[in-house]
Order: structure tokens, then sequence, then C-alpha cells
């Protein structure tokens, strides 16, 4: 594993433990958005299906063990905890995410590496996590007052989803025949996604203003 | 060797 993995990684556990710290201490979901933990829970279920039979290193399976209860978890503390839930800005969080999941799942069955339950379930989740911080996206953009917490989630998601790009351009250059051209556009696709907030969120940063982004 | 199928990531 090269440094940039190792970062990525570690870049997606602190946006998870940051978004469970709002949850869990501050018992607010104020504009984290439903729609986007929802997906995600469905990406990891979808990936993870293999967690059990293909084992690669126990670092690995713990921390699909930690993305599969985290995403979980937090779906369930917005949906059902009777504090949290009262914070969740559900009119404001209207995007269709099911009209994500269909085209996802077609895109999946005509372009995979492989015609297998399993694979294809792999692709789906892959095509499925490029779009689904898109309804976090879109309810940044309707919150007046984005908290710091918030902004800090999205920002570390977008910056795991870079150090990635990085670890693929290192591993492409030191490993032999490491192509996979599907991970690859996929991957760039959802980086891409986070380009518009990363702008924002360094012009917040570098003027010390709360962040906002224009409608 | 199978690569494809040896989804190593995360």
């Amino acid at each position: 594993m090269n440094i940039f993995r190792l970062a990525g990684d570690m870049t997606h556990l602190f946006s998870v433990l940051v978004l469970l710290l709002k949850i869990h201490t501050i018992k607010s979901c104020a504009g984290v958005s439903l729609k986007t933990q929802e997906l995600y829970a469905l990406v990891f279920a979808a990936r993870y299906l293999d967690i059990f039979t293909n084992y690669i290193s126990l670092y690995n399976t713990v921390m699909k063990l930690i993305f599969l209860g985290s995403s979980f978890s937090i779906v369930w503390y917005m949906r059902y905890h009777k504090i949290v839930r009262r914070s969740y800005d559900k009119d404001q969080d209207t995007f269709r995410h099911y009209f994500l999941i269909l085209p996802c799942l077609l895109l999946a069955l005509l372009i995979n590496e492989k015609f297998t339950f399993k694979e294809v379930m792999w692709t789906f989740s892959l095509y499925l996590e490029a779009v689904a911080i898109l309804p976090q996206l879109v309810l940044l953009q309707r919150t007046r007052n984005i908290d710091n917490l918030t902004g800090q989630y999205v920002f570390l998601l977008g910056a795991y989803r870079a150090l990635y790009i990085l670890n693929w351009v290192y591993r492409y250059f030191t490993e032999p025949h490491f192509v996979h051209w599907i991970t690859w556009v996929s991957g760039l696709v959802q980086t891409l996604l986070y380009a518009d907030f990363f702008y924002y969120y360094f012009q917040s940063w570098k003027n010390n203003q709360k962040l906002h982004l224009p409608a | 060797l199978d690569k494809i199928l040896y989804h190593d990531e995360l």
C-alpha cells in the first residue's frame, strides 16, 4: 500500500468520524443529506459483498466493517433517533436519489469487466459512489449557514477522492498491468463533482468567512 | 493472474 492510498483511506475515515461526531455529540444532522447517506450505505453493501469470501488483509476487512457499520448507523440516526431526526432538513433534501440508482445499475449491467453477480454489483457501487454526493451538494447550496463540521465533512470526502487518484497514478507507474478504466473514469467523475465546492471552500478559508455556496 | 477480480481497494 502506498502513502496516497493510506492518506486517502484515513481522510475517508476522518470524514465519517466528523459526521458521527456531529450526530452523536451535538445530536444534530442539520445540513446533512439523508439521500446521500442512504446512497453510501447502498454503495458499501453492494461493494463489500465479498467481505467474508475474499480475504485481502486485516486492514482491508476492518475498514470495510467500519464503512458498512458507520454508513448504516448514520442512516439509522437520521431516520429513527428521536432527537437527531428533528434536525434533519427534510424539506430541503429533495433530490430524487432513486433516479440515480437505476441508471447506475443499468450502466453496470452494460459496462463491466466481467458479467457475474459480484462483479456487476462491484461496478454498480463504483458508478453509484461517483454520483452519491450530488444530493449533499444540492442541499449545501440551499443551506444558508453551512456549519463547520458539515463543510469539513464534504471537504474530507473530496480530499479522499483526490488522494485515490494520486494512488492510481502511483500504482500505474509502479505495478505491472495496473489498468482499471472503470474505476478510474468513475473516480475521476466523482472527484470533478467536488471542484466547485473546493473552489468556494478555499475562498471562504482564505477570506476567513463562513462557507456559502452560490445558488 | 485475474487482476480484475482482485479488488484490493476500498
